[in-house]
């Protein structure tokens, strides 16, 4: 049997790159999230090889460790929703109700060797039109399983959390809640999110929702190498 | 992109070399995001004696590299020269899109040659 052919020198890159798959054509373009970038600029080569490690404040850099994010790990993805049409509960006016929302993260190349070390759901609210100004007070957040078939109830709830401001992103932490602690990442993830007004009849509608997740390889994280005496 | 080796073929005395990847060449420049590319190096070159010795400010040679080259000078024959090879090495890190249009930065240790020595 013919041995298979020598990988190419782009199969090679990706190999050293620990990546599965190469580019399937050209991604769809999206906007950078500002954080991503934050976070790329704190590792640039550029910026460290000055310091040889070292982060634009001066801190060593350890390896394998997202210093800004304070916890270990080489990868991190910015998971954007993939969106499942808003689910509003019976007639919302007459209920003073406000919709619910069904975000979707699709975790499928996440490896099964990572160990998630962060898992942040990022929010976006913005006000519904009330001619009424907006109203004083706390919202609450709540997040729980969704079911798998579209249209299934939600199942336990993960977290409540107050949000004092629409204004401000919101941000929940994840690890350890929307799956066991220490256990690899589900192929994906579905969350039903629900935002309880400080007064009735006031809604907001949900901009923007995100997932950034960071994950420790140990195949490509060898702990730091005893100095040589 | 690589610094062309010396004239006689054996690269002269170890040191590192300047390799250039870009992400371009391999037809990636539309889904990493940064860097275009990063200077990887390399090590080439020659570690007889006095290469084989620690030069100033260099890595520290080992022992045993030492002694091969001293045992190559008095008998070529007998063992081989130590070999040239990266002596400290930085990481790099990636910004660029998956398949599943996630954006993720990934962060490699041992990519980018800063020195190299004889072992």
């Amino acid at each position: 049997t013919r041995a298979p052919a020598p990988p190419g020198p782009a199969a090679a890159l990706l190999q050293a790159l620990g990546l599965r798959d190469g580019p399937r054509g050209a991604p769809t373009l999206r906007p950078v999230p500002p954080v991503m970038w934050r976070l790329f600029r704190h590792r640039d080569p550029q910026e460290t090889r000055a310091g040889w490690r070292r982060t634009p404040s001066g801190a060593t850099l350890r390896p394998c460790h997202v210093e800004e994010l304070g916890v270990a790990g080489n990868i991190v993805r910015h998971i954007p929703d993939r969106g499942a049409p808003t689910r509003i509960p019976e007639p919302v006016s007459a209920l003073g109700l406000c919709p619910e929302w069904t975000v979707v993260f699709d975790l499928s190349a996440v490896e099964p060797a990572e160990r998630p070390t962060l898992a942040r759901l990022e929010l976006r609210f913005a006000e519904v039109g009330t001619e009424a100004a907006a109203p004083s007070g706390r919202w609450e957040l709540s997040v729980a399983l969704a079911g798998e078939e579209a249209g299934a109830g939600p199942g336990p709830v993960l977290l409540h959390q107050e949000v004092p401001a629409l204004e401000l992103p919101v941000r929940a932490e994840l690890l350890g809640i929307a799956w066991a602690p220490n256990a690899s990442a589900p192929r994906s993830l579905r969350l039903a999110l629900a935002l309880r007004p400080p007064a009735p009849a006031t809604c907001a509608r949900l901009a923007e929702a995100s997932l950034l997740l960071v994950t420790l390889d140990p195949r490509l994280c060898h702990p730091l190498a005893r100095p040589r005496r | 992109e690589a610094e062309p080796t010396s004239g006689d073929g054996l690269g002269g005395v170890c040191r590192a070399r300047r390799l250039y990847v870009s992400f371009r060449e391999v037809g990636w420049h539309r889904w990493v995001i940064a860097p275009r590319g990063f200077l990887a190096n390399y090590c080439q070159g020659q570690c007889t004696l006095p290469a084989a010795l620690p030069g100033p400010g260099g890595p520290p040679a080992l022992n045993h590299a030492v002694l091969r080259a001293l045992m190559h000078a008095a008998a070529p024959g007998a063992a081989g020269l130590p070999c040239c090879v990266p002596a400290r090495l930085s990481p790099i890190s990636v910004l660029f899109f998956d398949n599943s249009d996630n954006v993720v930065l990934r962060h490699y240790e041992d990519m980018v040659v800063d020195e190299c020595g004889c072992r």
